[in-house]
């Protein structure tokens, strides 16, 4: 455990909370993508299995559990409880075109073919497409609310503090993994446009909306 | 590779 990397994980259930509790105080999940959350929470359910199979250390189950819960939650926000406020028409994203890739994608390239290890890799590609729907909505409406835009930014910069997780494990311990660092650098990247929007808007006080 | 450290990860 390093700096980045306690960073990133707390950046990450800080993107998580502020969504939930956004969803929640304003009774609304208007502007918020509910293909990009069912994604995030297959994202979860894939990758932690191994909640079953191996205890890697209390902070590492807490977290995975916290993950998935809140990952649920949300989904049950938008879909059940604050169905009304969902906007549907403008989350159009086609998430066959993703996770249909993704899945072949998994089976061809990963470190071993055994059920577990597909499945973690599954959820690791999807993990850096998984935002996608989010960024068509807002691209589609031309506008985001400013607290959405908090959600985002702490989302991309966990992956992008994961980067330097990385950099660092390779250089004091040796440690890459291929998979994890290829598919951590394409999930930053589809962040770099709206980390400009966000420091050049946002940041200024001004609300993220797109030229028409 | 490492996969076994890789887990430790979130």
């Amino acid at each position: 455990m390093n700096i980045f990397r306690l960073t990133g994980d707390l950046s990450h259930l800080a993107a998580i909370i502020i969504l939930l509790l956004k969803i929640w105080k304003s009774r609304s999940c208007a502007g918020i993508s509910g293909k990009s959350q069912i994604l995030f929470a297959l994202v979860f359910t894939t990758r932690y299995l191994d909640l079953f199979t191996s205890f890697i250390s209390l902070y590492n189950t807490c977290m995975k559990l916290i993950y998935i819960g809140c990952a649920y939650a949300t989904v049950y926000l938008i879909y059940a409880k604050f169905r009304a406020t969902y906007d549907g028409n403008h989350d159009s994203f086609r998430v066959e075109f993703l996770v249909v890739p993704v899945g072949g994608l998994s089976v061809l390239i990963n470190h071993d073919f055994s059920p577990l290890e597909i499945l973690w890799t599954f959820s690791i590609y999807l993990e850096s497409v998984a935002i996608l729907p989010q960024l068509f909505m807002i691209s589609k409406t031309g506008e985001a609310e400013t607290i959405t835009t908090h959600y985002l930014f702490c989302l991309g910069l966990y992956r992008a503090l994961y980067l330097f997780n990385w950099i660092w494990r390779f250089y004091f311990e040796g440690f890459f993994d291929m998979i994890a660092i290829v598919a951590g650098v394409v999930q930053t990247v589809l962040y770099c446009d709206f980390f400009y929007l966000y420091v050049t808007k946002v940041l200024k006080g001004k609300k993220l909306s797109l030229p028409a | 590779c490492h996969r076994t450290n890789v887990k430790d990860e979130l």
